[in-house]
């Protein structure tokens, strides 16, 4: 199946979202 | 007790797989015996995306900061942080020693690469570790299956790109059975 795959600066660039508060 | 499943929110970014932290402390005068081991390993929350790590890691203390013996773990949601949990038992880890005032950084960077799948081995990766003692900090992530070699192998250099370690850094990797058998974790 597909795998979820994210690199560092996407995660890093959620931190701030309004979702992660 | 049983837990809520964990899933992901409304117009959250999904991870691979859930994951589960657990915080330990013990004196180190306390014999570590398996028993008190689980007495003393506390369940502090699963996520389920992106948005719920950030939140839920940004309320936590970075390790870096923790005194005396303690440690965090991240493992997939399901398995235990103990040699004994039935994906662990024929497992190991690599071990990075790092001098005081390294480990929040690595740890940090430790878990984006676990939670964001960059460690391509399947399923074989089943969570990190980060150690604080009092000389020097120890960072381990574990797998399934010790004595599969292009599996650690794949570990070992992801970790060093991913963390970006010093040249002169030691990895060690040891058997969950070497840990059983010597009574100790590094």
């Amino acid at each position: 199946g597909t795998r979820i795959i994210y690199d560092r600066k996407f995660l890093l660039d959620r931190r701030n979202s309004p979702l992660a508060q | 007790i049983r837990r809520k499943p964990t899933s992901p929110g409304a117009g959250e970014h999904p991870l691979q797989y859930n994951y589960t932290f657990w915080y330990s402390r013990r004196t180190p005068s306390r014999p570590a015996n398996t028993q008190s081991y689980e007495q003393n390993i506390k369940h502090i929350g699963s996520v389920a995306s992106v948005e719920q790590f950030w939140k839920f890691y940004s309320h936590l203390v970075r390790p870096g900061d923790l005194t005396g013996h303690s440690d965090f773990h991240i493992f997939k949601e399901g398995i235990k942080p103990m040699w004994e949990d039935e994906a662990n038992k024929n497992g190991g880890k690599w071990i990075i020693r790092l001098r005081k005032g390294l480990a929040s950084r690595f740890w940090e960077n430790i878990i984006l690469a676990m939670l964001g799948e960059q460690f391509m081995v399947g399923e074989e990766i089943c969570g990190v570790v980060v150690s604080i003692r009092f000389q020097e900090d120890i960072l381990s992530i574990w797998n399934k299956t010790a004595n599969d070699q292009v599996t650690t192998s794949r570990i070992r250099d992801t970790l060093r790109r991913v963390l970006n370690l010093p040249p002169n850094t030691i990895m060690e990797y040891k058997t969950h059975n070497d840990s059983l058998k010597d009574n100790s974790s590094f």
